[in-house]
């Protein structure tokens, strides 16, 4: 479960990072 | 304009980005630019304190969300699609409270408005930091307000004149 907690949490991490760069026109 | 989501309560991780959210609530209706640009800042500082552990990252999500229904109701304002104008409206901005609460500085006329107008002006300045490196005469005017804000209002605090 630990595994499965941390591999959300990265996805969620790059989910907010993907949507700042979305924000700022930078993708 | 009210930003779409409500935010939950603030991690005590981000504590340090409070009163800028505080200062975008506050510049909703009056300038919603530089409530935009304060909620970048805000969410560009957490991301890099801490967007790992559940609180944060649940806070931080909401904050993304309130920034993209901002962008889409601002879309047609070139502060927000263009960060260069962007910068330069917030620095305009930081540059006006500044300067009136200098103006009263200058004039002894210490009350609590521009107290608080040195300290969001202060606020601003860190705001500037999501559109690159802060110019040497801005580090210096954040400091010198920062500094300002602290010592009037302390003064007025222990019933001393500020010199």
């Amino acid at each position: 479960t630990g595994s499965i907690g941390a591999s959300v949490a990265s996805t969620e991490q790059d989910d907010l990072s993907q949507r700042l760069a979305r924000l700022r026109d930078q993708v | 304009m009210a930003a779409a989501a409500v935010l939950p309560t603030l991690p005590p991780q981000f504590k340090s980005v409070q009163h800028h959210l505080r200062t975008a609530q506050e510049h909703d209706k009056r300038d919603p630019v530089v409530a935009y640009y304060c909620r970048l800042y805000a969410m560009q500082t957490g991301m890099k304190i801490d967007s790992k552990s559940p609180e944060c990252r649940k806070f931080l999500l909401k904050l993304m969300d309130q920034l993209e229904a901002m962008k889409k109701q601002l879309g047609d304002c070139e502060s927000i699609t263009q960060e260069i104008v962007g910068s330069a409206h917030v620095e305009n901005y930081a540059l006006k409270m500044f300067l009136y609460a200098d103006n009263e500085d200058r004039a002894e006329r210490f009350h609590k408005n521009m107290i608080k107008s040195f300290y969001t002006a202060s606020l601003l300045i860190d705001t500037l930091s999501v559109f690159g490196e802060l110019s040497e005469e801005n580090v210096q005017h954040r400091k010198y307000a920062r500094w300002k804000a602290t010592y009037i209002h302390n003064c007025l605090k222990n019933g001393e004149i500020p010199q």
